[in-house]
């Protein structure tokens, strides 16, 4: 329980305390107080560091005073012998006493009474980043104009949030640039441009001026940006430090500006502007592009036309060629669709002969069909070499598409006959 | 075979073996065999074997059988009820078509069809190649089989064959469709060698090689001179029915 005051009197006060004893006082006033603790009576045998008998005042961890003896007032006007404040609201009060005592020692009687702290002027550490306003039992924080109070309640911050930029070009600046940026804030931009453009930020060196980071390189404060899961930045120090043009690849680039409470410069300016989305140049192999670019935009259309003998399969359709339209992701139309090679599928089976065994039926394959021999021979003109041609057939150079006969070798004895001979 | 003697079959691999009646064929391809028309007239289901020379049932397990899917006789052939009473041998040619391919090997191979070019028109004197089991000198059937060579010659050698008892030459027919073969020391065929291959030597061809310029017909005496049906006359006709009945690949 806290109290606004109270009366701590030794055991037994005002006759003698006993020995081997040890009391202990808490003492909490309410929040926002300190206590001024006041001894009007000290009669405590007196020992070296006081080691016998003492009262110890306790604050936190630090001891305030440790007392024993007689103590009298040095002011004849007031009946207080030791004063003690300390600006916290608790306190802790220690009697101790040992075994023997050769006198008749009468102990002490003190009192406690709640006292204001002042929270902006008695502490080191600042509590408010900009006015600190003292009240009995308390304090509170207040900002300059245009500045606005956190959350936290102590810290000020500018209101720099939800810029939003939707012209095609555009120039962005830090607060009160090229004054000081405001410290403990964090601007949010947004550059909003409509679908196919990409924005291109341009930032120059000397239009750059953010307190530097440490040794490791960690920006206090820093210049952020964020596009199509991207990151550029953090950027700080005296210079811009990335690179001159920033492509954000992106329709949508989201800036943050993050400072912290020490440290104001100058800030930053930028520029920026839309750039129709590029698609990359790289298209499906064994093709041929019409028109031929140095750079293709949103909104540009290729044919691509498969190279002879490759071509383009969709579902049960195939083709030698489509259309590709650079879509405003930056991606391309139809880019899963490639240019692969016709397959000419297994050659057809023949009577009495066969072609090669082989797995590989594609574009420019060599097959060679043979006869049974010896007993079978090629009727058909050509060596029976057929090539897997653009239009997936098997083309002989001869035959063309039509397949060689392997008819019966005639009229052939396997042995002479012996009973001609006259 | 008259003046003949026993052949290895590797020496005819185009001779074809009918069984009834009796007589012989010539493998073309892989797919007909040729014979006469008159040893097939009213057999549309003659059995046939290769690759043998002996003809023996035992032997005939062992050969190759030909299974026939159609007969086709030339359009021109006249057919009669009597075989014994036939005077008229003119277009004795037909074809058989085999349900399933033969196997060729080094004993069963087809002999070469001539083309309709004047290579292949026969002088006389030019040799042939016959063999068959059918009768010999001193013999009705064989079971091996025989072959001997023989010249081309006039066919009014043919026709001037002193008649038997039996046959008068005189009443017989004959035509530009025929070839009169014999005269040499005998050599002749006989009854049971209808339908085989007359094989003449390919003109013009480094290798040797045999093509089929007659087939085994009618004669008016064994061991004098036959009569062979000339093959070349036909060619048209066999390769428009060759190709009209072709057995597709999907058959």
């Amino acid at each position: 329980e806290t109290s606004m005051y109270g009366e701590i009197l030794s055991p037994n006060y005002p006759q003698a305390y006993p020995n081997n004893v040890q009391k202990i006082w808490n003492i909490t006033v309410p929040d926002g107080y300190g206590v001024r603790l006041y001894f009007t009576h000290l009669d405590i045998e007196l020992s070296t560091n006081c080691e016998y008998d003492s009262v110890k005042i306790i604050s936190g961890d630090l001891v305030e005073g440790v007392l024993c003896g007689q103590k009298s007032s040095k002011n004849p006007s007031s009946p207080i012998v030791k004063e003690y404040h300390v600006p916290h609201n608790s306190l802790q009060v220690i009697f101790e006493s040992d075994f023997s005592n050769e006198e008749r020692f009468t102990g002490f009687a003190a009192y406690y009474v709640a006292v204001d702290i002042n929270e902006c002027t008695d502490f080191e550490d600042v509590p408010c980043s900009h006015f600190c306003n003292n009240f009995i039992g308390g304090y509170f924080c207040s900002c300059p104009p245009e500045y606005f109070l956190h959350d936290d309640m102590k810290n000020c911050g500018v209101n720099c949030s939800g810029n939003m930029f939707t012209d095609l070009a555009g120039e962005i600046t830090s607060p009160n640039y090229p004054s000081l940026y405001p410290e403990n804030s964090r601007c949010d931009y947004r550059v909003f441009l409509e679908k196919g453009f990409q924005v291109v930020v341009t930032i120059k060196r000397e239009d750059f001026d953010v307190e530097a980071g440490d040794s490791e390189g960690d920006c206090p404060d820093s210049l952020l940006f964020t596009a199509g899961g991207q990151q550029f930045g953090p950027y700080c120090g005296n210079g811009f430090p990335g690179q001159q043009i920033i492509e954000a690849k992106d329709n949508v680039l989201d800036i943050v500006f993050q400072t912290d409470e020490t440290g104001q410069k100058k800030g930053w300016k930028l520029r920026y502007y839309g750039d129709p989305m590029p698609c990359p140049k790289e298209f499906t192999a064994n093709s041929v592009q019409d028109p031929v670019k140095a750079k293709y935009v949103y909104k540009d259309t290729v044919k691509i036309t498969c190279l002879e003998g490759f071509e383009v399969v969709e579902g049960r359709v195939s083709s030698t060629f489509f259309y590709s339209t650079c879509q405003s992701n930056g991606q391309w139309s139809n880019s899963n669709l490639k240019c692969k090679p016709v397959d000419c599928g297994s050659p057809e089976p023949i009577k009495n002969g066969k072609a090669d065994d082989t797995e590989n039926t594609l574009f420019g394959t060599v097959i060679q069909y043979t006869c049974n021999e010896p007993y079978y021979y090629m009727k058909t003109e050509g060596t029976g070499e057929y090539r897997c041609a653009a239009n997936g057939t098997w083309m002989n150079k001869v035959l063309g598409m039509e397949l060689p006969q392997c008819v019966a070798v005639c009229g052939v004895p396997s042995q002479p006959f012996a009973g001609t001979q006259r | 075979i008259f003046g003949g003697i026993k052949a290895n079959i590797g020496s005819f691999p185009w001779q074809v073996f009918f069984q009834t009646p009796r007589a012989g064929g010539a493998l073309i391809d892989d797919h007909w065999v040729l014979t006469a028309a008159h040893v097939v007239e009213g057999n549309s289901n003659p059995i046939m074997y290769m690759g043998t020379t002996r003809v023996h049932n035992a032997d005939l397990e062992k050969a190759q059988m030909l299974i026939a899917d159609g007969v086709f006789l030339h359009p021109d052939w006249k057919p009669v009820g009597d075989l014994e009473t036939r005077k008229n041998f003119d277009n004795d040619i037909a074809l058989v078509r085999l349900k399933d391919p033969v196997k060729l090997g080094p004993n069963v191979s087809p002999i070469c069809l001539p083309d309709s070019s004047s290579d292949y028109d026969l002088e006389f004197g030019t040799l042939g190649l016959i063999s068959g089991w059918g009768r010999i000198e001193r013999r009705r059937i064989v079971v091996e089989l025989r072959g001997t060579k023989l010249p081309v010659v006039p066919m009014k050698k043919c026709e001037s064959v002193e008649s038997d008892s039996r046959i008068d030459t005189r009443t017989f027919s004959f035509t530009d469709n025929m070839i009169c073969a014999g005269g040499e020391k005998g050599s002749d065929s006989c009854e049971g060698d209808s339908g085989g291959a007359f094989a003449v030597q390919v003109p013009n061809e480094k290798k040797t090689k045999f093509y089929v310029a007659g087939l085994v017909s009618w004669g008016p005496k064994c061991g004098t001179y036959g009569i062979y049906t000339k093959v070349k006359n036909y060619i048209s006709w066999i390769e428009k029915t060759m190709q009209e009945h072709r057995i597709s690949d999907q058959d």
